[in-house]
């Protein structure tokens, strides 16, 4: 079963201004860093368990916190896998979902099943690739997109050679 | 032509085709076009000086000089273009990188900043901004919000409650940004929320600066007792700018309904495909 009570007291203890405003020392800062991964994992059940119930269906829930640097296992080796959005906010929104996956071309479709135009980009720093394709949710509530890989194609790679300016 | 430009229905953004540097943006439906040059500087941080041994450290902010220095005069650039994102990927130096962003249907330009391990190499704290020089003739005034609520005017070298003896012209005019920072000369006005708190400033009219990273050698002497350094090479830290440019009239509802997505943004949770039925009974 899954507790948010351990990420509301590391919240909690967060509150400090040490922890808001980075004016402690580094071993201190560390553990605040600790207990807030520490409190994650249940609070993850928790979150897990919710969206088994909402959504009627059992799964292995994966959480990615490094998508803003473009990693996460699964979506880079999984050859189908299923995206869950929610959406916070009181009202519908899009979104551009950005999701890091291997270089092939991928078929992604929104929850009625009907496809949605998606592409595949080289991130030029890294050499990794971002699936993007974009998503509409529901206010309060979430959308469950599934995308599935095309054996057999790459795709054409849109990216421009670098230009290199004039040096200084 | 060899500028630079990326656009989408609402948006155009012109680089420099020289410096790679970003030098306009356009609101194509309000028909606005603001020339917007933005870079990533440093000030070099004070250890103290005759003036003051206060040095910048966790607790103060006290730059060396009033001037900061840029990071790199010019970008190496990536124009990525496909049907869902517009993008130039700008490379400042090994520790300095920025995508400039437009997916359809957006109506604000997305510069996602990646700054650091900071070089401290040279033996010089630092502490990294970005901004953003515009001709806007805004007369000492800039705007910051209060925790994404009250937005208050500043007025540079300036307090309303106490007549203000100005002594450090830079960090005595940096203010907390928790979501938003905007300047306007009263009919266009550009704003840039912010993804998370930083300090910001308007230090010359037009210009808008965020303090995006920091790096510092000594100790401010207010109790912490360690320099603000990170162990071993450094972190690095990558962020995003919004930047919105409107007319001053209905600029409000464009950077509050966007700061709102921003700060309650879409949550993402991955399962492999497939799944057991499960009901609560």
């Amino acid at each position: 079963s899954g507790d948010s009570a351990p990420l509301k007291e590391a919240m909690a203890v967060l509150q400090h201004h040490d922890a808001v405003s980075g004016t402690s020392r580094q071993h201190v800062a560390n553990d605040y860093a600790r207990q807030l991964a520490e409190s994650w994992g249940p609070c993850e059940v928790l979150l897990s368990n919710a969206l088994a119930q909402l959504s009627g269906s059992k799964k292995d829930f994966v959480f990615c916190h490094k998508l803003n640097i473009s990693v996460c296992p699964l979506t880079q080796n999984a050859e189908k896998f299923q995206v869950t959005i929610y959406n916070p906010l009181g009202r519908k929104v899009d979104w551009m979902v950005r999701l890091p996956v291997s270089e092939h071309v991928y078929l992604v479709k929104d929850p009625n099943g009907t496809v949605v135009p998606s592409d595949v980009v080289t991130v030029p720093s890294s050499d990794s690739q971002d699936l993007l394709f974009s998503a509409s949710v529901p206010a309060l509530g979430f959308s469950i997109y599934s995308v599935t890989r095309v054996p057999g194609q790459s795709p054409q790679a849109y990216d421009r050679h670098p230009r290199s300016q004039k040096p200084w | 032509s060899r500028v630079l430009v990326i656009q989408n229905e609402h948006i155009r953004a012109r680089f420099n085709p020289d410096t790679g540097l970003l030098m306009e943006i356009e609101n194509l439906d309000e028909n606005l076009l603001l020339p917007v040059r933005q870079a990533f500087y440093w000030y070099n941080a004070s250890m103290g000086n005759n003036l003051s041994s206060q040095a910048s450290g966790a607790y103060i902010f006290r730059p060396e000089r009033q001037e900061p220095l840029l990071v790199s005069h010019w970008a190496k650039t990536h124009l990525v273009k496909t049907d869902l994102v517009q993008e130039v990927h700008q490379n400042f130096s090994a520790w300095c990188s920025q995508v400039v962003r437009l997916y359809p249907g957006q109506r604000y330009l997305e510069l996602e900043w990646t700054v650091g391990p900071i070089p401290t190499g040279d033996s010089w704290g630092k502490e990294i901004i970005s901004r953003f020089d515009t001709t806007l003739e805004t007369d000492g005034l800039f705007y910051t919000d209060s925790n994404g609520r009250e937005i208050l005017e500043r007025r540079r070298d300036y307090r309303p409650t106490w007549k203000l003896n100005q002594t450090e012209p830079v960090a005595g005019n940096y203010y907390p940004v928790n979501s938003r920072i905007y300047i306007t000369d009263g009919k266009t006005q550009l704003t840039v929320l912010t993804d998370r708190s930083q300090g910001g400033s308007s230090l010359g009219d037009g210009s808008i600066e965020l303090m995006v990273h920091r790096r510092l050698l000594v100790d401010d002497a207010r109790g912490v007792g360690e320099p603000l350094l990170e162990e071993g090479s450094g972190l690095w830290v990558r962020g995003r700018h919004l930047v919105l440019l409107d007319k001053a009239r209905t600029a409000a509802s464009g950077h509050r309904l966007q700061a709102e997505k921003e700060v309650l943004a879409p949550q993402v949770v991955l399962a492999r495909g497939g799944g057991v039925p499960y009901c609560l009974k």
